[in-house]
């Protein structure tokens, strides 16, 4: 059964669609048929893996036709892995919040059922709070919140998890942490350290072992459309995503 | 009479807050009565000086009482600088996007009229497309984006422009670009040579002189809830930011 995994956080920048491209490009290395699914109106996951952007957003098509994801799954040039491409700068949120609990479920039925089957979906969300975001929670299994080892992206974290017991508690069907994933992480930098360790005290369960440091080939794979494993396999971006594959493929 | 500058961009993470809040405090050291108002539910501007959280969100107030600047503006530690704190993790959207062009020209001559009078009110952004970020470009005279030096950035400066234009035919009150600044610029890294260079071409008027410099002071001082000049006074970034205000006042 497909698991789907919404990568959400209100704060900006803090490296939800570099984590998005890198977990689905991991994951198809890993055999698994993996969907990346952008639902940002910014199309950075869509260009993070050479995709071209859509010309309707996916829940305009989706809220008129349920089945449509054999319309807008499509497989990219990585072997296993498929997107889900994005609209630019277009705002359909209005959409989004007009869909009902009972129109997300057969959207999610229709994805689970779509031919072939896929073993993973991961989400990319835009920064925001509104209906895009708590969308996807609400078709999600599990969701990663990253989290920049700075200020305001820890302030941030104390707004995303209200937003999650929101939609558990208005559904029977669980809605897990995957985990709180430390990026962009400095050991250099104190203020790394500092937040770093606040971030584990406080939710030592929720957050991750490993952290993704920073490293500017994560930023460079973007603008050649490549997730970091085929621009630089060695380099400590790759390692730290890889890692992060094989923590989620061992239930953890 | 008070000039309005909007700090906007869509994509996440690549320094509005930073700028409004130390651009604002610039202003008010130079002698200048500045109010920095905070139009994102995550209010990062609210803690990067220190202040509190509202309990109504400022928009809601003044939809219901376009007078209520007197209300919402709050005296900060800073001599000279306001602040119209943000209520936490509130989606008000549907509030901003219901308001006329009759009531945010309304809500627009009221800060204006507002006694005692501001010289300058900083708007930071929430980074998304959709009513609240239009909104701001709405009561704004001016508009200033801030492009992160790596690829994402780059590519939502393209998204960001056709928001101006949709404002600008809107109305007859010009709409002017205050200048594109580029932010968390490090000299090292070949990305960001390459980001700042294209921008600098493509945009070679409106991309403003100065960069800011990658500088862990920035981020350091927001967790002191202060502007980075009281924080950390000679470091590179107090430098930068205090280059942008002496070019905003020289009318640049
Ligand atoms: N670990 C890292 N090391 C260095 N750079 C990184 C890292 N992770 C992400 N980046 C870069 O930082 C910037 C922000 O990351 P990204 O765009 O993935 O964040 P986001 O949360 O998706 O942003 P948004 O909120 O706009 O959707 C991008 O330019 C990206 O290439
Ligand atoms: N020039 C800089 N050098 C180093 N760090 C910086 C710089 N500018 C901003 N930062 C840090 O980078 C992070 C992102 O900046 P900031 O929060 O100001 O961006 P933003 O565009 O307001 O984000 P959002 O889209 O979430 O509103 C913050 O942790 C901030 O402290
Ligand atoms: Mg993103
Ligand atoms: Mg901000």
């Amino acid at each position: 059964m497909t698991q789907i995994v919404a990568v959400a956080s209100q704060k900006g920048g803090v490296g939800k669609t570099t984590t998005a491209v890198n977990l689905a490009y991991g994951l198809s290395l890993a055999g698994h048929r993996t969907a990346l699914v952008d639902l940002d109106p910014q199309a950075n996951a869509t260009s993070g893996v050479g995709g071209t952007a859509a010309s309707r957003a996916p829940i305009e098509l989706l809220s008129e036709n349920a089945d449509a994801w054999s319309q807008i799954l499509q497989p990219t040039r990585f072997e296993g892995l498929w997107l889900v491409a994005s609209r630019v700068n277009h705002d359909y949120s209005p959409v989004a919040a007009q869909l009902d609990p009972v129109r997300i479920a057969e959207l999610r039925d229709s994805l689970l059922g779509h031919n072939p089957a896929m073993d993973y979906a991961i989400l990319d969300c835009p920064p925001a709070a509104g209906p895009i975001p708590l969308l996807a929670l609400q078709l999600a299994d599990s969701v990663l919140i990253p989290v920049q080892c700075e200020y305001y992206a820890m302030e941030g974290l104390s707004q995303m998890l209200p937003s999650i017991e929101k939609v558990r508690a208005a559904r029977t069907r669980p809605l897990n942490l995957q985990g709180i994933l430390l990026t962009m992480f400095d050991p250099a930098l104190e203020l790394a350290l500092e937040v770093s360790q606040e971030v584990r005290a406080y939710f030592p369960n929720e957050t991750l072992p490993g952290a993704v440091p920073r490293d500017v080939a994560l930023a460079e794979s973007s603008s050649y459309g490549t997730p970091v494993f085929e621009y630089d396999p060695r380099s400590r971006g790759s390692w730290s995503y890889l890692q992060l594959t094989k923590d989620l493929l061992n239930g953890r």
